[in-house]
């Protein structure tokens, strides 16, 4: 899961 | 983080507590689609999967877990409570969400960023959010009168996935370039979803006359 792909977005 | 963002997740939050304030203090969902509210407990749920096995931040977390309850205890009052379920528009709320969340699901199988399990659900949750409003926008439609509070609430809704487009703008220019189809146009396509809502909204407000959606 890398957090650029927004996964450390709500 | 940047602003946007933050400003995208408050007025989320707004628009929630806004809804539990409704439902609490009028003890009343009249107006409230319960479809749609089920299926933003589908949304939270495949999109935070990695709640725990996985850290961001105090703020990723805790906004997690309040978006989660929340979503939770509204469905909840809106089916279990006996006072709140008997305002519930049962005969007006007939939108079929299963034909929003199966071509969801499927077009996620077929369209993401990678085949695991955690980022196909995560994609699904995107693609079911943007059209989740759905049947709430068809009952506002078919309830003569909107109270304001659900018009606010409807507006907030929309206004901070439209925060969230900016963010990403944002976040293409200061960070890594990356472009992502598939938040981009799902936030586009659940943003539009709101275009005529907005333009009724900010008439009413404008003119100081009741909210009143076209048939």
């Amino acid at each position: 899961v890398d957090l650029d792909d927004y996964h450390d977005e709500l | 983080m940047n602003v946007f963002r933050l400003a995208g997740d408050m007025t989320h939050l707004l628009s929630i507590i806004i809804l539990l304030l409704k439902i609490r203090a009028t003890k009343s969902c009249t107006g409230i689609s319960l479809k749609t509210q089920e299926l933003y407990v589908i949304v939270f749920l495949t999109r935070y999967l990695d709640l725990f096995t996985k850290y961001i931040s105090f703020y990723n977390t805790t906004m997690k877990l309040v978006f989660l309850g929340t979503s939770i205890s509204i469905v909840w009052y809106m089916r279990y409570h006996k006072v709140v379920k008997q305002t519930y528009n049962k005969d007006q709320d007939t939108f079929r969400h299963y034909f929003l969340a199966i071509p969801c699901f499927l077009l996620a199988l077929l369209i993401h960023h990678e085949f695991t399990v955690i980022e196909v659900l995560w994609t699904f949750s995107i693609y079911l959010e943007a059209v989740a409003i759905l049947p709430q926008l068809v009952l506002l439609q078919r309830s003569r009168n909107i109270d304001n509070l659900t018009g606010n609430y409807v507006f907030l809704l929309g206004a901070y996935r439209a925060l969230y487009l900016v963010n990403w703008v944002y976040r293409y220019f200061t960070e890594n370039h990356l472009v992502r189809w598939i938040p981009w146009l799902s936030g586009l396509v659940q943003t539009t979803l709101y275009a005529d809502f907005f333009y009724y909204y900010i008439k009413s407000w404008k003119n100081n006359e009741k909210l009143q959606l076209p048939a």
